[in-house]
Order: structure tokens, then C-alpha cells, then sequence
């Protein structure tokens, strides 16, 4: 483990740098340490693989510390909505296009809602990911207010029984205040609609994305109430760390992860390939 | 903040007129940590508080300051040096016509500045020239299409069937026929370890004398900012970076990480979705931000 065969002061240190550059966190990083520092000095710990595993298992908790069921759950009947939210460039829609795929494979029907009225060809670009899984988008010509697309959307998912919605937005900083009405609007348009609608409010976040991640979470959850997130983007060199952070303090699933720009580039979130991989 | 931690840790030390390597000690270990916070990498960091302790110790306190302010001030200076050491706006004096080629990860605001960059050489009177060369991303093209329509400034009529190395070629030759004389390369999102994507790039950089090769990349990029831009830089010679989505609440660190890891100037900040938000880097803003 990193080489070292004792606990030593150095050991603590190359543990600072390795879990500080995963994106841990300072305060985090600081607490872990001390978790471990205080299992050495009850010599609970004697070398640095039984540290590695104490710090692991330290870390597993915060991310598995939900109660809801970790697998996205069907309802019993109706179209089960997915609403997918998150800051600019994230992955929104690329992640909706992998989500289809997942679903048309498992045999259900899907429609896709492109709600992201305002960003050049967004709505193009979730047609594209429409024809590629062979489901229907609903999208209208002109820049719509999101909210009258979605209202529309919720009607023929009822009348048309589909199985899964999946409910594009537009990327939004959650500092804009103005857009994050926007999304409590879509979303309460959304309930009216279609009782229960959204059944899961998925927030995207991208693995390259700092300690910023932690208040893009808590603004994003107090505005519509996040249940459900996908991390994106770790097929690069990122370790997506401040997801910790976020499920310790939101006590909410990770669902999903992206590794790729492909359909097929989603995986089922597995906490102790994530930890492995943490560490590597 | 950090200024009420500073004061702190000179409070529990006694009576200074003089900056002394005990004393900026502790201070330091919660300048690093504020850096950290804001997601400056963890070596850049610890090279920094490193330069900045020699640069303090043995610094009288100011009359008018604490030594707490008086440490701010000279991090604060430090910081503004570094960042903002080499600033350069865009070349736009050499040969003609000038090329730019936009670059970086997937999302970072690469196609959203290329139409920023458009509309602001078309105000100075410039006749810029669009230039979509990502192939891959769903509706990439129509994207650059709809931003260069929407300002009135010309788009190459590029297809997904044609490998972007020809599209710039071709596109420089019709930028000479029609007289544009700045041509905007708009690329595709890739990894900086994806290799034969990165050829791609080398590749246009061979085929085509380019004035620029702007690094575009996130403001609320984490620890990953080091790695992505320096392999950005090893492969590419960067001339600049882009920060984009400043008008956040990020910290920003990544702004410190990769300025001092590839040296070159960071030359504009996105500030916004709209084709107006784009605004020259201002060091001093950038630093009082990291340091929160
Ligand atoms: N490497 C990699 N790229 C990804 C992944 N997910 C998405 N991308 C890429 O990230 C870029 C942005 O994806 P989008 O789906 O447009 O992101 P978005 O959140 O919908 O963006 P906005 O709607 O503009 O806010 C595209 O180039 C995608 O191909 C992933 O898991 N890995
Ligand atoms: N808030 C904000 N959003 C920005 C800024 N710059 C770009 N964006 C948004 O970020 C998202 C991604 O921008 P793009 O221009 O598509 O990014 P890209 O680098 O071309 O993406 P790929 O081609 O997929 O790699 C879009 O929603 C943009 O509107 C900015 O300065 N501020
Ligand atoms: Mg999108
Ligand atoms: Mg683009």
C-alpha cells in the first residue's frame, strides 16, 4: 500500500495527498485521518493495509448512508417520470440518451421530453439520442416555455402508457435564481399533470467537478428535491471524490456513472469498485 | 474567512511588528488549507505556501494593518503575480488570417465561447469565420450553426463525413477566398488520455498555422485540473486558457493549478451563457475569490 511498510508520519502524508487530490475535501481528508490516527493510538491498527481498509470502510458509509433502495424502482403502475437536472455541461442529456438504452433493452417503452428549450440545438441533439434508441421525443418547434412542453408531455405519457419518461432541462448554475424558479415551475407543472410526477429527480454531476459540487447538490436539492444521482465523466482521470461529501450530507443514492460518450457508456453504481478505484 | 482565521492564529501568538518564520507558521498551514478549499491542487498549493513563506518572512507589519492583513496582503499579492504574471490579450497582429483552435475536455464551453469569440472580434470590426470541426457530439454543428446565425457571422458548412483535419483545411481555404480574417476552430470535447484524439488535434495543428490554441476549461474544475491541463499543454503548446462558468460561486483554484502548471496566460473568463459573457481575466478579482 503506497509502498510503505509501517505507520509512520509520511504514510499519513502521502494519505493526505491521495485522498485531498480525489476530491475528498480538506475537512473530510482531515476527519478521515483522525478516525484513522485515533484507531493507531488504540492500536486497533498496526499496519498500513488494515489503515487502507479502516479508511475504505470509513468512506463506504458516508455513500451508502441513504435509505431509499440504491436500484431505481418502477412504480406499480403508470409512466414512471425521471427528471434530470444539474449545472452546465454535465452530462444531462448525453446521460438521458444512455438511460433510454438501459430501459429499451430491459423491454420498456420510453419517451423523452425535451425540456431544454433554450440552449442552441438542444432540443436536435435529444432527437438525435431519440432516434438512436428508436423512442419518441416529445419537443416543440418554437422556444417554448419548459413548462408548457412538459405539461403537454405528461398528457401523452398517460394517454400513450408509456413505461419510463425521461425529462430533459437545461443546464443551469444554482447560483440563478431566476432559473432555479424555472425548475420548481416545471416541476410542480409536472405534478399537477401526472400524480406523483417526478417519481425521481436525478441530478447529474460531473466526476471532474470540485468542492463546488457540494453547493450545486444543496441548492439543487432545496429547489426540487434530489433523489437520485449520476455521476459522469469517469472514464477520465478524475475520481469523482466529492460525491462523498454530497451523499454523507444529502443521504441520497448514487445511481448511476458514466464512462464514456456511447449508449452503452452507463453502469450501475458499485460503492466498492468506486472506493477501489479512489485509491488507485 | 481566512482573515478571521488569521487573526485567530496571531491572536494566540504574542505582539508582532515583524513577520517571523515561527509566527507565519501556523498562518500559513491556513493560508493552505483556504487554497485547498478552493480547489487549488494539493502540490500547487503546497509550492506556493512554500514561495510565499519566503516572501514574507522578515516583512515589517504595517502601520495601518494586522498581521493577519498583513499576511493576506502579501499572499494576495503573491497570488495576483502568479496568475496574472504574463497577461496577453489575443494575437491578432501576426500573420493573417488569424487562427484559433479551441480545445479541452467534454462540456468545459468550447463551442459557446467560439461564438463569444466571434461576436467580439465582429465589434471590433474583425471578420471572423466559424469553424465547427466536432464531428462526434450529437447536433455539434447545428449548435455552431445557430450561434453564428444568431450573430450574423459566417459557419463553415461542415459535415459529420468529413475528418476534421480536412474540414479545417478546407475551411482555410475558403476563409482566403472570402476575405475573413480570423477563423475560429471549434473542436470536439476528448479526454486529455484519449490518444488518438489528441492526434487529432496535433494533426490539425500541423495542417493549419494556427495563431492560438485556447485551453478551455471549467472554473469548478477539482484536483483534475493539473493533470488534464498539463497534458493539454505537452501535447499542444497552448498560447491561453479560457475559464468559463465564472459567474458561479466556484472558488476557482483551478485557475492557480493550471496557470502555474502550464504557465501560460489565462486570457478571457465565460461569464454567462450569452454571447456577450465574455470578459477579460482580471487576476486581482480571481485571487480575492481562491482566498475567499
Ligand atoms: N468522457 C465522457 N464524456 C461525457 C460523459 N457524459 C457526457 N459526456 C460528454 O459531455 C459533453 C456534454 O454532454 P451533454 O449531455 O451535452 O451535457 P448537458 O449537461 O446536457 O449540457 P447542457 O445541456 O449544455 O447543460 C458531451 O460532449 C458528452 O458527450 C461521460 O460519462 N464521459
Ligand atoms: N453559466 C455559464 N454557462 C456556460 C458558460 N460557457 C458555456 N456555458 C454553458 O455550458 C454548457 C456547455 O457548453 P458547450 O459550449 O456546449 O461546451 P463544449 O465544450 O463545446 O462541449 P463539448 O463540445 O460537448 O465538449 C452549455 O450549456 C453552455 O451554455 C459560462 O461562462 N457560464
Ligand atoms: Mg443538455
Ligand atoms: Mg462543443
Amino acid at each position: 500500500f503506497l509502498g510503505r511498510k509501517e505507520i509512520d508520519a509520511e504514510l499519513f502524508d502521502d494519505l493526505e495527498e491521495l485522498l485531498i487530490t480525489a476530491d475528498l475535501g480538506v475537512t473530510t481528508t482531515r476527519e478521515l485521518l483522525d478516525h484513522a490516527r485515533r484507531k493507531v493510538h488504540r492500536k486497533e491498527l498496526s499496519d498500513p493495509e488494515s489503515l487502507k481498509l479502516a479508511l475504505k470502510d470509513k468512506i463506504k458509509s458516508f455513500i451508502i448512508d441513504y435509505q431509499r433502495d440504491a436500484e431505481l424502482v418502477m412504480p406499480e403502475s403508470g409512466p414512471f417520470v425521471i427528471m434530470v437536472v444539474g449545472v452546465n455541461g454535465v452530462g444531462k442529456t448525453t446521460t438521458i440518451g444512455k438511460i433510454a438504452h438501459k430501459f429499451v433493452k430491459a423491454g420498456r417503452s420510453v419517451m423523452l421530453v425535451a425540456g431544454d428549450t433554450f440552449r442552441a440545438a438542444a432540443v436536435s441533439q435529444l432527437q438525435i439520442w431519440g432516434e438512436r434508441n428508436g423512442v419518441h421525443v416529445v419537443a416543440r418547434a418554437d422556444r417554448a416555455d419548459p413548462s408548457s412542453v412538459v405539461y403537454d408531455a405528461m398528457d401523452i405519457a398517460k394517454a400513450k402508457n408509456y413505461d419510463v419518461v425521461l425529462v430533459d432541462t437545461a443546464g443551469r448554475l444554482h447560483t440563478q435564481t431566476n432559473l432555479m424558479e424555472e425548475l420548481k415551475k416545471i416541476k410542480r407543472v409536472m405534478g399537477k399533470r401526472l400524480e406523483g410526477a417526478p417519481h425521481e429527480v436525478m441530478l447529474v454531476i460531473d466526476a471532474t467537478t470540485g468542492q463546488n459540487g457540494i453547493s450545486q447538490a444543496k441548492l439543487f436539492h432545496e429547489a426540487v428535491g434530489i433523489t437520485g444521482i449520476t455521476l459522469t465523466k469517469l472514464d477520465g482521470t478524475a475520481k469523482g471524490g466529492i460525491v462523498a461529501n454530497i451523499c454523507r450530507e444529502m443521504k441520497t443514492p448514487i445511481r448511476f456513472i458514466g464512462v464514456g460518450e456511447k449508449m452503452e457508456d452507463l453502469r450501475d453504481f458499485d460503492p466498492d469498485e468506486f472506493i477501489e478505484a479512489l485509491f488507485e | 474567512n481566512l482573515t478571521d482565521r488569521l487573526e485567530g492564529v496571531f491572536r494566540r501568538l504574542r505582539g508582532h511588528g515583524t513577520l517571523t518564520e515561527d509566527n507565519i507558521q501556523e498562518a500559513m498551514r491556513e493560508v493552505r488549507m483556504a487554497l485547498l478549499e478552493a480547489d487549488v491542487h494539493f502540490k500547487v498549493a503546497r509550492d506556493f505556501v512554500a514561495g510565499v513563506t519566503e516572501k514574507a518572512i522578515g516583512r515589517e507589519v504595517a502601520k495601518s494593518l494586522s498581521p493577519g492583513q498583513q499576511v493576506i496582503k502579501i499572499v494576495h499579492e503573491e497570488l495576483v503575480a502568479l496568475l496574472g504574471g504574463n497577461t496577453e490579450q489575443l494575437r491578432l497582429d501576426g500573420r493573417q488570417p488569424v487562427t484559433i483552435m479551441m480545445a479541452g475536455l467534454q462540456g468545459s464551453g468550447k463551442t459557446t465561447t467560439s461564438g463569444k469569440l466571434a461576436a467580439m472580434l465582429k465589434n471590433k470590426g474583425r471578420r471572423p469565420y466559424l469553424v465547427p470541426a466536432d464531428i462526434y457530439r450529437p447536433a455539434a454543428i447545428e449548435q455552431l450553426q445557430v450561434l453564428g446565425d444568431k450573430l450574423g457571422v459566417p459557419v463553415h458548412p461542415s459535415t459529420t463525413d468529413t475528418r476534421p483535419v480536412d474540414i479545417c483545411r478546407q475551411a482555410m481555404v475558403a476563409a482566403a477566398e472570402k476575405n475573413y480574417d480570423t477563423v475560429i476552430i471549434d473542436t470536439a470535447g476528448r479526454l486529455h488520455i484519449d490518444e488518438s484524439l489528441m492526434s487529432e488535434l496535433k494533426d490539425i495543428q500541423e495542417a493549419v498555422q494556427l495563431s492560438e490554441i485556447l485551453f478551455v476549461a471549467d472554473a469548478m474544475t477539482g484536483q483534475d485540473a493539473v493533470t488534464v491541463a498539463e497534458k493539454f499543454n505537452h501535447d499542444l503548446a497552448i498560447t491561453g486558457v479560457v475559464l468559463t462558468k465564472m459567474e458561479g460561486d466556484a472558488r476557482g483554484g483551478a485557475a492557480l493549478s493550471i496557470k502555474s502548471v502550464t504557465g501560460k496566460p489565462i486570457k478571457f473568463v465565460g461569464m454567462g451563457e450569452g454571447l456577450d459573457a465574455l470578459e477579460v481575466f482580471h487576476p486581482d478579482r480571481t485571487a480575492s475569490r481562491i482566498l475567499g
